[in-house]
């Protein structure tokens, strides 16, 4: 596997009595494949690597610290800038704006969501603005009534940005109110557009980007224009249950200077984590 | 003037990052360098031709070999087939599979076929309504029963529907799973066993990466595929997964999805990937 052959890279490193360029050179692409193959954005993986082999030459190891530890310690280092540590998650008043690709997970997540705000003790309300999607109005419904949240979706109402609205002012009285929308991406301007209106709608305080684990090096493109449309506060990875990596996301992590609030690991409402950056870039390097 | 390894060093690596980019798995595109490394390796090259115009000569020509193993003609199929058509779609979470057969069943309508839709996915919350709409937007009976209900037995009486009114094919719908869910797989397999489908399409998504090997690997080897659809090529998405999937299968790509409605569904043609990949 490919973290085999990491390792063993790291391995030869970890007898070696100094670091030399090819030690290092091996070291590196097996690093890049590594990340690669986790789907990392390609210009990303070039970008790391040169940065991780410049600093692996140049730097002295710490003090108490062998030449693997520290090959080790700037792979860490180097993922964590991208990824960043887990994005703070008040415990407060708020709207909350579920966004992103088609299936990537977002009604699924907003019934995860509210629970997670639920069992904490915030009232908590479901606003289905999807009025695309075939039964998203039943889907959301029914993942709302099993854990006794509140909903709020309108079959017969077309307009996405209305059904938001109407239902804020049906949820008002609500601490946290979630707003889940239609699947759409960065070439389907007119739901662009819809998101846009929803959120002049919404204005919430967070607009969180819901990502699938296995996206591929689509993520960065579609998460820029995403934040560009309406400005993306955090980005949550589902289907992390799976083998997929998150290299895409993370990819778009870094590219919107955002970071991960909360992981998907499952289909029911209890299958929400808070985001650990170690866990997941040591998952990540296989 | 004959081609060494150093010559070709550089185009290669320059075509790897290329397939890397469009969504190609790094095993597969690596396999595809290599294959391609050593038929060049020793090639007679003539003096002025550009070294990197062969390389990439040579990608589209084993790009196009891995597409075109075992091309189906849908069509064909259809007619030839002795009728119910028992059609099964299956694939991981959220690729398209319920998208894909209200697809399918307008795409056969047109065709004069009759058409049933089995409301496979017993499980997910909104599954067997949003059928329900996609039928009655349709006009295509659907087969249904409560949710929780087992998804062979929903499958099995669209089929035994099917047989008693006399329509042409029953699509049948399940719900996604991950390839790591060995319950779900084995719950897979028995659908596969009792209802005995004439076609198992894989629905995979085109914006996939790396992971499309490692479910499309265990989906084929837990019921052989017959072909894949790939979904959402319309998100710009390169495509390269298609080469990926259809590498880790040896199945080919039956269709393809181009939106989100009814009539965004084409065949699959090569020719529309190597055009995206060095268009
Ligand atoms: N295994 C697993 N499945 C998940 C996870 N999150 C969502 N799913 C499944 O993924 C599929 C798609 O989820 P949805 O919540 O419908 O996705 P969506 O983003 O709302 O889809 P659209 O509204 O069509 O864009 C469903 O089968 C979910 O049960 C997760 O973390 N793990
Ligand atoms: N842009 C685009 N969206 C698509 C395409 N195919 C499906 N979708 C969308 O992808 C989302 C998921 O589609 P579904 O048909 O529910 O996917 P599924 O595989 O049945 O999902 P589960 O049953 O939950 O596993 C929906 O929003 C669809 O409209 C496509 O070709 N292009
Ligand atoms: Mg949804
Ligand atoms: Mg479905």
């Amino acid at each position: 596997s490919l973290g085999g052959s990491l390792r063993d890279a790291l391995k030869k490193i970890a007898s070696a009595s100094r670091l030399d360029k090819t030690l290092v050179d091996e070291t590196v692409r097996e690093i890049q494949r590594a990340l690669l193959s986790a789907d990392v954005n390609v210009k990303l993986v070039m970008n790391i690597s040169n940065r991780i082999r410049d600093r692996a030459l140049s730097e002295k190891p710490p003090a108490g610290m062998n030449p693997r530890e520290h090959v080790i310690n700037i792979v860490y280092q180097e993922l964590i800038n991208l990824v960043g540590r887990s994005s703070d998650v008040a415990l407060k008043k708020q709207t909350i704006m579920l966004i992103g690709l088609q299936g990537s997970g977002k009604t699924t997540t907003a019934a995860k969501l509210a629970t997670f705000f639920q069992r904490k003790g915030l009232r908590t309300a479901v606003i289905c603005a999807d009025t695309f999607r075939a039964g998203a109005y039943d889907q959301l419904k029914a993942l709302c009534e099993r854990q006794g949240i509140f909903f709020y979706g309108d079959k017969g109402n077309p307009d996405a940005p209305s059904v938001a609205r109407i239902g804020l002012e049906a949820a008002k009285r609500y601490d946290v109110k979630i707003v889940d929308t239609a699947g759409r991406h960065a070439l389907e301007s007119d739901l662009i557009q819809e998101m846009k209106d929803i959120h002049a709608v919404v204005n919430a305080d967070h607009k969180l980007l819901v990502m699938d684990a296995a996206l591929g090096q689509q993520a960065s493109e579609q998460a820029r224009a995403f934040n560009e449309a309406v400005g993306i506060t955090g980005v949550i990875i589902t289907k992390l249950d799976g083998t997929a990596k998150g290299g895409g996301a993370m990819s778009a992590v870094a590219e919107t200077k955002s970071s991960v609030a909360f992981i998907g690991v499952g289909e029911t409402p209890n299958d929400l984590e808070r985001f650990e950056a170690d866990r997941f870039i040591s998952r990540l390097l296989g | 003037v004959i081609l060494d390894e150093k010559d070709l060093q550089e185009p290669l690596w320059a075509l790897e990052m290329a397939l890397l980019e469009s969504d190609v798995a790094l095993p597969v595109a690596e396999e595809i360098v290599t294959s391609i490394r050593q038929e060049l390796v020793g090639q007679k090259k003539k003096i002025g031709s550009d070294t990197g115009q062969l390389a990439e000569g040579a990608l589209k020509n084993a790009i196009l070999k891995v597409l075109s193993r075992n091309l189906m003609d849908f069509d064909q199929f259809m007619k030839e087939s002795s009728k119910p058509v028992k059609i099964l779609f299956v694939g991981v979470n959220g690729t398209g599979k319920t998208t894909s057969i209200a697809k399918v069943a307008k795409y056969l309508k047109d065709r004069g076929y009759s058409v049933v839709m089995a409301a496979g996915d017993t499980f997910r919350a909104g599954a067997v309504e949003q059928m329900e709409v996609h039928g009655a937007r349709l006009d295509v009976k659907v087969v249904k029963h409560k949710t929780g209900g087992d998804p062979a037995a929903v499958i099995f009486d669209a089929v035994e529907y099917a047989k008693a009114h006399n329509k042409d094919v029953v699509l049948a719908d399940t719900a996604g799973r991950l390839h790591t869910n060995i319950n779900l797989m084995d719950q897979m397999r028995k659908i596969v066993r009792v209802t005995k489908p004439d076609l198992m399409i894989f629905v995979d998504e085109a914006i996939a990466g790396n992971d499309a090997v490692e479910r499309a690997r265990l989906f084929n080897q837990s019921v052989p595929i017959s072909g894949t659809i790939l979904t959402k090529t319309d998100a710009d998405a390169k495509g390269g997964s298609a080469i990926s999937i259809a590498h880790i299968t040896g199945k080919p790509i039956i269709f393809l999805g181009v939106g989100q409605d009814y009539p965004d569904l084409v065949k699959f043609e090569p020719e529309w990937l190597l055009d995206r990949l060095f268009g």
